[in-house]
């Protein structure tokens, strides 16, 4: 459906402008590793289906896109471009954030197996995982607009599957509680970037009116 | 409703 594919397209843009920012700053200044290597173990625990149950081609080369474009980040972060690399603001404890989900992934989740436990600890985490960078950012104070827009496009995917949820609810009598709770929350976290962002781009508009 | 079985979404 339109809101999934819009979602998944707002998640694959995302990813694009980060890397596209490293690329052309040649600096990760701004951008929070800690963020950065939540995504790896989100997506890793995430994705470790690809090699038990195939869903469809696509499903499987945009798993493996997001897999390999995180570790990618990161090893552009603490190897290429380390030199630049300033850590010293993004302190924010993760542990919390790892603790915190794998806890709710053992309270919450479908049956109690490996892999099914390690999927609802990614959606947990996947759910916090923008706090380390929206806590560098706000540390910051300013960051480059590029980052912001690749903050909102990461926001907007969850955002978009939350129609996705109604709609397969309705069209395929289908629900995932856990992926609503967790997108939920998600996009909870990150309405009141959403509303910044929204009067950020509303003033720079104003700005270029004649 | 069906639960989800299967995790077809990313």
């Amino acid at each position: 459906n339109l809101f999934r594919i819009a979602g998944d397209i707002s998640h694959l843009v995302s990813i694009l402008i980060l890397l596209q920012t490293i690329e052309k700053g040649k600096t990760t200044s701004g951008i929070s590793l800690k963020t950065q290597i939540l995504y790896v173990v989100v997506f890793v625990t995430r994705y470790l289906d690809l090699l038990t149950t195939y869903v469809s081609l696509y499903n499987s080369l945009m798993k493996i896109f997001f897999i390999a474009s995180s570790v990618y980040v990161v090893w552009l972060m603490t190897s290429k471009y380390n030199k630049k690399f300033k850590e010293d603001q993004d302190v924010f404890p993760v542990k919390y954030l790892v603790g915190g989900s794998f806890v709710m992934s053992l309270l919450f989740h479908y049956k109690f197996t490996f892999s099914e436990i390690l999927w609802s600890f990614s959606l947990w985490l996947e759910a916090v995982c923008i706090l380390p960078q929206l806590f560098l950012l706000q540390k910051t104070g300013e960051a480059k607009a590029i980052t912001t827009h690749y903050i909102f496009a990461l926001g907007l995917y969850r955002a978009l599957y939350i129609p996705n949820w109604f709609y397969r609810y309705y069209s395929e009598n289908r629900l995932d509680l856990l992926s609503v709770s967790a997108g939920l929350l998600q996009t909870t976290i990150y309405s009141d970037f959403f509303y910044v962002y929204y009067q950020k781009v509303l003033k720079n508009w104003g700005f270029n009116l004649p | 409703v069906k639960e989800a079985d299967g995790h077809d979404e990313l």
